[in-house]
């Protein structure tokens, strides 16, 4: 049976609305949690990118120091070539034979081609790549590539972070305004102002961020 | 695939860095080491799986991964032997300059590999808090569209009482509450019978209630 006359369900709509608006205004209050969180750790973030880029650039300047010596002394390698020739031709198949008993034994396929291009590698290389610890160049210079791909990656995932975040917090402030009137005085009032410029809480249109 | 984040943030922050820190730790677990010591490595029963995958596709990808088992050879280690310093001592002065070199451009970049890291591993714990408050608040942001009528977001529109219990007559019967929240379709909540309509914890009770429900729809 209906135990409470029409009349009276608008009170308790509004004594509802009531509870339900002090949850909106602690949830407003949790999205401002978050963008305050986003803001600070793109703070932290720009940081990062400096010393990213100060040790990226010190990191050059050393690979390219290297480079250049490496080039010079290849041009010092005559001199001691003969040597080093004739040693060269006798390491290669054994090296050969070295890389691929490993490779065998480790992994399933590709024995075949593997040893196609090892042996062409090493017709192509000569004993200065071994004398100057020449994979080390070629190490750094594949780890810079690796680098590069998970900063990309990283920023990447940053940026999705940060839109995220920015449209839970820019629909959020659709709130503010007509709907949530209460909003625009104090205690709320308050942090709105932290946040929104005193001109668009004129106008409250919500700012779209434009796609990365 | 980052691009459906885009329709649907709330899908959860931590999800965008989980999986690429689980790729960076294995790659970092088992790619390393296994150069290292290349033979060394292999010939212990300590192998594993994702290590010697990752070696064979180093080798497969570059041949050059194999002067590293030079050590193997004693004619390519004689070649790292010899000296011709005696010949050009200007040669053992440039070879120095390019260890150190080469020696300083590794610390560099192991600095900026350790930096990638330490980003990483702070925007794991950032988005995992992200996702925590997401979940308690992000709910408020879908009701931006939404216009609030004269009496609220919350409107009821029958409360009735429920047949009385049968097997404990004395018990008040519970109260069936009908409500629409925001935009959601009407729901039908009970409040338990001891509780008259006319008592403040009556619509406490009830809107709560439509909340949690509404909340659970509404967050992923």
């Amino acid at each position: 049976q209906g135990l409470v006359p029409p009349n009276e369900l608008k009170q308790l709509s509004a004594a509802g609305s009531k509870y339900i608006d002090a949850e909106v205004e602690n949830a407003i209050n949790g999205v401002k949690q978050m963008k305050t969180l986003m803001d600070k750790t793109s703070k932290e973030h720009q940081a990062m990118l400096h010393t990213l880029e100060e040790t990226k650039k010190k990191k050059e300047e050393a690979v390219k120091l290297a480079l250049e010596k490496e080039k010079q002394l290849a041009e010092k390698q005559e001199v001691c070539n003969e040597t080093m020739l004739s040693l060269w031709e006798e390491c290669k198949p054994c090296l050969k034979h070295t890389c691929m008993r490993v490779y065998s034994k480790m992994c399933h396929s590709g024995s075949g081609l593997v040893g196609r291009q090892l042996e062409e590698f090493l017709n192509r290389s000569s004993p200065f790549s071994i004398w100057v610890n020449g994979e080390r160049i070629d190490d750094l210079l594949d780890r810079e590539q690796r680098q590069e791909r998970r900063f990309e990656d990283l920023e990447e995932r940053f940026g999705l972070m940060e839109d995220g975040v920015e449209d839970i917090f820019q629909d959020s402030t659709q709130l503010y305004g007509p709907t949530f009137p209460f909003f625009r005085t104090p205690p709320f009032g308050g942090f709105r102002e932290a946040f929104v410029p005193p001109v668009q809480r004129v106008h409250l249109v919500p700012r779209r961020r434009l796609s990365r | 695939e980052l691009h459906p984040f885009f329709q649907h943030p709330m899908h959860g922050f931590h999800r965008l860095f989980q999986p690429l820190f689980e790729m960076t730790q294995h790659m970092l677990d088992g790619g390393h080491g296994a150069w290292e010591h290349p033979l060394g490595g292999f010939a212990t029963e300590s192998r594993n799986f994702s290590t010697d995958r990752m070696v064979c596709r180093e080798i497969r990808r570059n041949s050059a991964g194999c002067l590293r088992m030079r050590d193997e050879c004693e004619k390519c280690r004689e070649i790292l032997a010899v000296d011709c310093s005696q010949t050009d001592p200007v040669q053992s002065q440039l070879r120095e300059q390019f260890e150190d070199a080469l020696r300083l451009a590794e610390r560099f970049t192991r600095r900026y590999d350790d930096l990638l890291s330490a980003f990483q591993a702070e925007m794991l714990n950032t988005s995992s808090l992200l996702d925590q408050l997401n979940r308690q608040f992000g709910w408020v942001s879908r009701l931006g569209n939404l216009t609030q009528g004269n009496d609220g977001f919350l409107q009821v529109t029958t409360v009735f009482s429920k047949t009385p219990n049968l097997e404990d007559p004395s018990a008040p019967a519970d109260t069936q509450v009908t409500v629409q929240l925001f935009d959601s379709e009407p729901l039908s909540l009970t409040v338990p019978g001891d509780i008259s309509w006319d008592d403040p914890r009556f619509m406490e009770i009830v809107a709560e209630q439509a909340l949690q429900h509404y909340k659970q729809n509404n967050t992923i």
